[in-house]
Order: structure tokens, then C-alpha cells, then sequence
């Protein structure tokens, strides 16, 4: 459940301060699926990082959950985030000196409750690899793949742990029509498990995977979308 | 003009060597322009590299402009890729320490005949960059801009030298739609003015842009395209 009032987030300060986001009010449901849409520059990522918790809005408020984020520590977000959060970022932030399978392992090392072990790690990023298409890429580093490859490495990455809240920054910005919907299956698999999934992503054909579509223009929301949440 | 025969390229070696190219041909007249299409690790980006002489093949024969690229020089290639050709990189590769300004005048540093001084290739810029929507963008650093600014910027500055020979790998991965149309009409009216313009796309809908469509899978050219080359 994500409740946010009035978000708000200033880049710099003075005569060349930016207001990537104006003034936000959103709420949405567990267990919806939401896109989110609207012009490059819009504020998206900016929003998805804040619901995130990577970032901090300048003004406003964020509820996760029932929880006021800004009351909450370095050490309890870091938690939210490793427990509760699967982030594919727009710019996929793979750890390049890592392989693959090291880097798709890479989120399960921060789990506390019920951390499986070496074997088990390397079991579930192996499966998560292959249920990407990468199964015979899982040895390559970043570097050695191609650039859709590295978006589903990130993608893998993100739903290794099953985590109940899935922000997703445009995932298939580099991927073939067909790849794109294995993806989205992939989604949907997760959705219907009961994960939370909020989509960024420039295709109108992808955003009809969602229930419901959010549209940014300048930092504000221009339209709400059909659905429970809206 | 562009004549590929027999192009191979092979990563690493032994148990581990990945054919990324098997065997390409390909001829691509002057002033054409073409579209390359294939799924997500089919050779595209691989393909591009080697077209823009950043990047060797291990086979095959490669000739640009009736000179056979394997017998050039380190600093011919270095002047082919300065003055004929401009590269839209598939991950930007954007100088992170330098302002969208500062990177789309890089490339006019480099030219040697009718080099522009200092206050035309900071108009020029300027001038690029307003092309592409990013007039109120100049002076932020790549990790100040949202995914499809940064993309922006990378146009732009493979755009500034008004390249007879562009490559863009993947342009408007990271628009929506309306900035990918923006993008189009540039390199259309570039077309128009006598550049050839070969661009990889995974949208069906830019790909009609062009007036051929050549398809990659697995290394290989799957279709040539109807059009005047092939
Ligand atoms: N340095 C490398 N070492 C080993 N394999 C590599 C290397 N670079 C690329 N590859 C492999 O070569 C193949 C082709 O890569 P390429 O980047 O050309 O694909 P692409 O068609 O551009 O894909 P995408 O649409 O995802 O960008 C991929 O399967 C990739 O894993
Ligand atoms: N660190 C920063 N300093 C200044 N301005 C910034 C910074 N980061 C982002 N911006 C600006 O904030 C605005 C929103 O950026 P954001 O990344 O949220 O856009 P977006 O909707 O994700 O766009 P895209 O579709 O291109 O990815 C942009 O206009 C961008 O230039
Ligand atoms: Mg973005
Ligand atoms: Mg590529």
C-alpha cells in the first residue's frame, strides 16, 4: 500500500533549481498493477525512486505501508529495500565486475530471515537467469552482453527475492517485441502471486498489461487512471 | 557506401567463445536509409561497431567508401570516425564530468578541415541541443538528467557534425513517443540532405521510417529488405 500526499522534489537550488516533481497525490492497493506513463523528463524516475526509499522527496509525504518514511532510519530503509522492494533500474546499475550469476545473487546476501545458502543462492539466480532467456549467458560480465541482455540481467536481479513490491524503470526499453512480452509474462506471473507492481514504460501496447495507467507531465499527475486504486 | 562480405566476429575463445556474427553480407549505398531489426543478442550493436570502425571483425571483409577497412591505420580510423560517421551509442557513453554542453562540442574538437573556434562550436551546440528539446538542459551533467535527456544528449552530439555516415544504435530506446517522432524528423531531414542513416530499432512502428528493413538473428542476416540495395 503506497500513500503519497503532496510529493515534492527540488534538484539544486536558486536560478537553476529544477521541480522535478510538483506535487504528487497518489494512492495505490496491494496487489495492483500499475503503469506509469508520460513525457521523457516527466519526474518518473524520480518518483520511483522516492517510493523506492533511494531517495527523499523535498516536501510532501510518503506512507509505505502504513509507515511515515521519512521518520524511518539508514538501517530500516536499507531493510525495506532488500526485503520488501525489487528495483530494475533505467539504467540497469549491474556491478561490472561481477558476473551475471554474481550479480543476480547479489540480493540475497541481504536478506536476514531465512537467507539460503551458498548452493541455494546460486540454485535460484541460475533460475532467475533462465527463466530471462540468459541461462547460457550467466558467466558473462556486464561488458560481454548485449545491452537488452543487461536489462534482463537487472530485471533478474530485481525478482530473484519475490519481493511484494516490484518498481520497474521502463524494462523493456531495449528489448525486441518477443523478449518484451516475456517479460511482461514474467510480470504478470509475479502479479497474480500477489506482488505489487509499478511499471514506468514509454509503449501504450505494454501499459495495457496494467489495470490501471498513470500519466506525469511536469512533475504533477495529469491523469489518474481507471481502476481501484484511482 | 558500405559492402560487408562473409563478417565474422567471435568473443573470447574455446568452451566459451561466442560467435556474435556468422557470416554477414551486406551492401548499403549512399544516401540510403535502413533500419536493423532482430531480437535482443542477435548481433546488432556488434554489427554497428565494426560499421563505425570502432571494433574489429575476426572474419570477413569489411569496405568503406571502396577502402578496405583492415588496412587502415589507427589514425585514418581515428579520422574516418572524427569526420564521416556519427555514433548513437546504445548506452550513451556520455562523459559524466562534463556538462550536455561540453559533450555535444567534443566531437567539433576533433575536426581538422574548417575546424569551428570556440564561440561557433558552443553555438552549434546550443543549436543541437535545442533540436532535440534540451534548450534548458545545457549546462546539467548526464547523471542530472532523466534516462531519455541523457539519450537526447547522444544524438545530439553525433548529430553536430552533420556526419554524411550515421549510425544510431537503438535511439529512442528510452522516449516516449512523441520525442521518438521528434527524433525521426531529424534524422529524416538529415536524410533528406544527403546522409546515409543506418538505425537499429526494436520498434516496428520507426522501423517504417526507413526505406529498408534488414533483419539480424542469431549472427546472420534472416532479410535483406526490399529497397534499392538489396
Ligand atoms: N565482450 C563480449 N564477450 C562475449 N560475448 C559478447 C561480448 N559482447 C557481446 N557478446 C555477445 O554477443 C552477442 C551479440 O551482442 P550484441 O550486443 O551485438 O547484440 P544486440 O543485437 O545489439 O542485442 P540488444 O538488442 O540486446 O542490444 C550477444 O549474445 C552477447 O552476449
Ligand atoms: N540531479 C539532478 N539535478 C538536476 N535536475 C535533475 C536531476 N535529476 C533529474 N533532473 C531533472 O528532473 C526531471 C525529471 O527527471 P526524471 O529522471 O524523473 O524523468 P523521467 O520522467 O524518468 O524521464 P525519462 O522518460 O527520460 O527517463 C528532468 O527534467 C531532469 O532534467
Ligand atoms: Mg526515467
Ligand atoms: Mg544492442
Amino acid at each position: 500500500l503506497i500513500e503519497v500526499a503532496a510529493l515534492e522534489k527540488v534538484y539544486g537550488a536558486g536560478k537553476s533549481a529544477v521541480q522535478a516533481l510538483r506535487g504528487i497525490d497518489l494512492t495505490i492497493r496491494r496487489g495492483e498493477f500499475v503503469a506509469i506513463m508520460g513525457p521523457s523528463g516527466s519526474g518518473k524516475s524520480t518518483l520511483m525512486n522516492i517510493l523506492g526509499c533511494l531517495d527523499q522527496p523535498t516536501g510532501g509525504r510518503y506512507r509505505l505501508d502504513g509507515e511515515d518514511v521519512s521518520t524511518l532510519d539508514v538501517y530500516d530503509l536499507a531493510d525495506i529495500r532488500n526485503a520488501k522492494i525489487g528495483f530494475v533500474f533505467q539504467s540497469f546499475n549491474l556491478l561490472p565486475r561481477l558476473s551475471a550469476l554474481k550479480n543476480v545473487m547479489l540480493p540475497m546476501l541481504y536478506t536476514w530471515e531465512n537467507k539460503p545458502n551458498a548452493d541455494e543462492r546460486e540454485a535460484r539466480a541460475i533460475a532467475a537467469l533462465e527463466a530471462v532467456g540468459l541461462g547460457d549467458r550467466v558467466d558473462h560480465r556486464p561488458n560481454e552482453l548485449s545491452g537488452g541482455q543487461q536489462q534482463r540481467v537487472a530485471i533478474a536481479r530485481a525478482l530473484v527475492n519475490r519481493p511484494p513490491l516490484i518498481l520497474a524503470d521502463e524494462p523493456t526499453g531495449n528489448l525486441d517485441t518477443q523478449s518484451g512480452e516475456e517479460i511482461m509474462s514474467i510480470l504478470h506471473r509475479l502479479h497474480t502471486e500477489g506482488a505489487t507492481v509499478l511499471m514506468v514504460t514509454h509503449s501504450p501496447d505494454l501499459a495495457t498489461h496494467a489495470e490501471r495507467i498513470i500519466r506525469l507531465r511536469d512533475g504533477v499527475v495529469q491523469t489518474n487512471g481507471a481502476g481501484p486504486g484511482g
